[in-house]
């Protein structure tokens, strides 16, 4: 707990930065492979003023995998490679900032190393938490990892365009994810078809407008 | 290191009872949603002397949905739920062990908690450790959680069935998992079509003859 209240002065630390440059941050949690970077990917892709003008802070304990993708699309990409801590930190993030023109940015997407579970109990100062499910996990994966989705102020199902073809339920996912985080925004998307793709930018735009 | 010290003496001691009854032992390692639970399920399902010879601790953060469903096909399950820890220890299972009569055994499966960071530092007295990967995920997994694949004496590619749909570079997966793990015995294989489980169960038959 102490070291809780250690990573909290961090992560209000970040807040104040981001709310000070009218940035929006986001913390993006999931398992491994539901779908995070090439969501944060697409997003830049078609993100109105240009992919550099979103910045990402991608955490992984090994490899410079995903800010090599994102830099590719013409992100602004910092990797944190942990080496072996499962989730990332406030204090990281901070210094991750220190790397970065913020006033150059309209978004900033921390992606968080991909783990359902040590993430869910860390600040980083994020202004929107979202939680990516992806439709091959499972429908009763919110129940399981509690923690993580309780948190979110989004929930994001991923990889829609192979919902038929894995036999999801989406009626149990969704009951599922009502049940565990009644207040979040629930987001239904493709990157590969690009199903749903603008209701989530234009979800973006309009939070980035309410915290300016 | 002094908490894996004393991991490490209860692990011993499960190895030791593992041993003494004959049993094979596994700890089944992934991400969430990467299929543990169905793979154990139709391992039970298909074992020769039935499913009652197979026995299965579970951990989850939360629910006893995993040991229902390996209890509906006739396994004997326990379910650890742990709250908040992210991973199984081996005085978890050392505990879980005292309310399973290990003699009316033939195969203990561990199933981790859904986490490809944590669970790999900690032995729980397993024979094998599998690590199991869904096509679903994307191929530089295996670089990117390198502890789980390092430390894998098994490595199981899951739901093989829709590899296409999602369009799988198998080379590229095998080379990676061959290059964390290069020692690892590999199986493909798919619950749903049952392609590469007789395989499979064949690996866990002789197996158990060798350690006894
Ligand atoms: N079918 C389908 N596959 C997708 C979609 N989005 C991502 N994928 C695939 O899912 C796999 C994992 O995607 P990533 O973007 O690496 O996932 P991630 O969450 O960033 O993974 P980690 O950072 O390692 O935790 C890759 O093979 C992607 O091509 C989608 O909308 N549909
Ligand atoms: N297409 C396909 N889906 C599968 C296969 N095996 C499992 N699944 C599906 O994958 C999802 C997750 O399966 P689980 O068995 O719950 O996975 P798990 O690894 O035990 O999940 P956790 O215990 O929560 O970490 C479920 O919807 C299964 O039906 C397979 O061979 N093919
Ligand atoms: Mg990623
Ligand atoms: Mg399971
Ligand atoms: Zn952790
Ligand atoms: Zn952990």
């Amino acid at each position: 707990t102490r070291l809780l209240a250690k990573n909290d002065q961090f992560a209000q630390q970040n807040r104040d930065r981001f709310q000070a440059c009218g940035l929006l941050a986001l913390n993006f949690l999931s398992s491994p492979g539901s779908g995070k970077t090439a969501l944060i990917e697409q997003t830049a892709k078609v993100w109105g003023g240009g992919a550099e003008r979103v910045g990402v802070i991608v955490g992984d304990l090994a490899t410079e995998n995903d800010a090599q993708r994102l830099r590719s699309v013409g992100a602004i990409a910092l990797q944190i490679t942990t080496g072996s801590a499962c989730h990332l930190e406030a204090d990281m993030v901070a210094h991750a900032l220190s790397h970065l023109d913020l006033d150059s940015l309209d978004l900033m997407v921390i992606e968080n190393v991909g783990n359902l579970v040590c993430p869910a109990a860390y600040d980083l100062g994020e202004a929107r938490r979202a939680v990516l499910l992806s439709v091959t996990e499972g429908e009763d994966k919110p129940l399981k990892y509690p923690t993580a989705f309780q948190s979110a102020d989004v929930v994001i199902l991923t990889k829609m365009d192979i919902a038929q073809a894995v036999g999801f339920d989406r009626t149990s996912a969704i009951d599922n994810i009502r049940h565990m985080a009644p207040r979040a925004t629930v987001f239904e998307l493709s990157v590969r078809t690009g199903e749903g793709i603008d209701t989530w930018v234009q979800y973006l735009q309009a939070q980035r407008q309410s915290i300016n």
